[in-house]
């Protein structure tokens, strides 16, 4: 199964690195 | 389960080239480091200078594992790019929006079935005008390129009067400038 992610999901992460 | 990374199609290199013109090209050019999951990515993309920071003449590259940012490699060289040239007025509004999604758009996969003819991404920081351009492995293979731009000019929300180009490696090796020929545009 390929890995896929879209915009959202990934950006969705960069909040958590911006909080900490 | 709610502590795992979560890992990517591929394992990406970054890059970083700073001019120094006592040395070689290749020895300008330096690996970063690797990762291969989405909490890795935005790590690094959270420690290192945002591109519009970087001195005139630095590059950030993002290639798949095993793949050389240069057109030299064999994975590159009979392929091409994807090319967005900004204004110096962009440098400030939109370059690292701009990066930013040529970022997500790699390590998401976005490009459905031909993400696999992606080998990378170039931001080039310059003086008189920056660049931002995703590399194809094949300038002949049609459907995908296309694809790769189409999908591409809309993730950057790039008006439709606004027209990119295409240019095979083996073109820009051989010329420069205004001689410069797209092979496809979208």
């Amino acid at each position: 199964e390929k890995k896929r992610y879209d915009r959202e999901f990934l950006l969705g992460f960069q909040f958590i690195f911006a909080s900490m | 389960e709610c502590f795992s990374k979560h890992p990517l199609q591929n394992r990406w290199a970054l890059w970083f080239f700073k001019n120094d013109k006592s040395k070689t090209w290749q020895d300008n050019l330096r690996l970063i480091t690797k990762f291969d999951t989405v909490e890795d990515f935005w790590a690094l993309y959270s420690n290192i200078q945002l591109a519009s920071k970087l001195t005139s003449g630095c590059d950030y590259s993002l290639f798949k594992d095993g793949i050389e940012p240069m057109w030299e490699d064999n994975r590159n060289k009979r392929g091409g790019r994807w090319l967005i040239t900004l204004s110096k007025q962009q440098r400030h509004a939109e370059l690292d929006r701009f990066w930013l999604e040529t970022l997500l758009c790699l390590i998401g996969e976005m490009f459905d079935d031909y993400s696999e003819d992606v080998c990378g991404a170039v931001i080039n920081i310059r003086a008189k005008g920056d660049k931002i351009a995703i590399w194809t492995q094949e300038a002949e293979n049609r459907d995908g390129v296309i694809h790769i731009g189409r999908v591409y000019k809309e993730r950057l929300g790039l008006s439709s009067k606004m027209v990119i180009g295409y240019q095979a490696h083996a073109d820009t090796a051989t010329k420069s400038g205004s001689l410069m020929k797209n092979k496809f545009v979208v």
